[in-house]
């Protein structure tokens, strides 16, 4: 394993984005994950809609919460592609199911992996390489008034209320750290960024973690 | 908006600065170094935890398997 990897350096991952007032993190975090699947295949970085996953992912509640391996589920069983973000743009709350015929432009997923990590946090750094940027959830609740650095305490696991994307890891310091993309803006954090103590399950970072393939 | 109504808005608003600021001075306590998490205000800031939990914590939690790292050379597609 390198002691720094990031998706961000091959260009695979898309910007920051603001999920407003709209509870939708789980879709962003999955949405984020396929898009990054889909241009570490080869193909243009596309911005992906997130609307289209609040709107139509029926096993989930819009705006209103959902569940990442829940979003993952329904695009894996109905296979429903993903249009751009510009066809199908973000509203922040939810509205009806947009269809769209066969020969538009999209992307769907081939399949998925979730697992719990906890204690092995090693494992999860080499699924991250091998796999691509990994959605994961986390309990929140100290992030309201973050402003950088990286997070160690205040942070327990077992009570997950937020989706985010780890993008990468940072080992080269003192402290290891996890390179994790949120929805709340560019402003927030770190340009839109947090860090996460790796090791001791910081946040509960490793107890539902996903990636997709495309 | 009448005049009681803007004075528990201004309550309202002093009240979560209040706790804001006790908020954050208690997570501050750890970071002893430059690496360690700081905290301040930000853009939530102003709200009470239970609010910003109600409007940005959406997440449902989902119980998954554990991972099982398979030996090398036993692996599935």
């Amino acid at each position: 394993l390198p002691k720094k990897f990031d998706w961000r350096d091959k260009k695979v991952i898309a910007e920051v984005r603001n999920q407003q007032t709209c509870g939708g993190c789980w879709a962003f975090s999955v949405v984020g994950g396929i898009e990054s699947a889909y241009a570490i295949k080869g193909n243009n970085l596309e911005e992906l809609s997130v609307q289209q996953v609040i709107d139509c992912s029926y096993n989930n509640y819009g705006c209103s919460g959902g569940s990442t391996v829940s979003a993952l589920s329904w695009l894996n069983q109905t296979k429903v592609k993903l249009v751009r973000d510009s066809e199908y743009t973000f509203k922040a709350q939810t509205g009806l199911c947009h269809y769209f015929g066969h020969s538009d432009f999209g992307v769907s997923i081939t399949g998925f992996a979730a697992y719990d990590f906890s204690g092995q946090e090693e494992e999860m750094m080499r699924m991250l390489v091998n796999w691509g940027p990994l959605a994961v959830t986390v309990d929140a609740v100290s992030w309201q008034d973050y402003l950088g650095g990286i997070i160690q305490y205040h942070c327990s696991s077992g009570r997950a209320n937020h989706a985010v994307l780890i993008t990468g890891f940072d080992r080269t310091g003192s402290i290891p750290y996890w390179i994790v993309q949120n929805s709340w803006g560019s402003t927030w954090g770190i340009d839109g960024y947090v860090r996460v103590k790796i090791g001791g399950n910081v946040c509960g970072i490793a107890d539902t973690v996903s990636s997709v393939f495309v | 908006p009448s005049r009681a109504s803007r004075l528990r808005l201004y309550r309202g608003s002093r009240q979560s600065g209040f706790e804001s600021a006790k908020r954050i001075r208690l997570l501050n306590l750890s970071s002893k170094d430059n690496k360690t998490a700081f905290y301040g205000i930000n853009e939530f800031s102003h709200l009470f935890p239970e609010e910003f939990k109600a409007i940005y914590l959406r997440s449902i939690p989902h119980k998954l398997p554990r991972y099982i790292k398979v030996p090398k050379g036993k692996e599935k597609p």
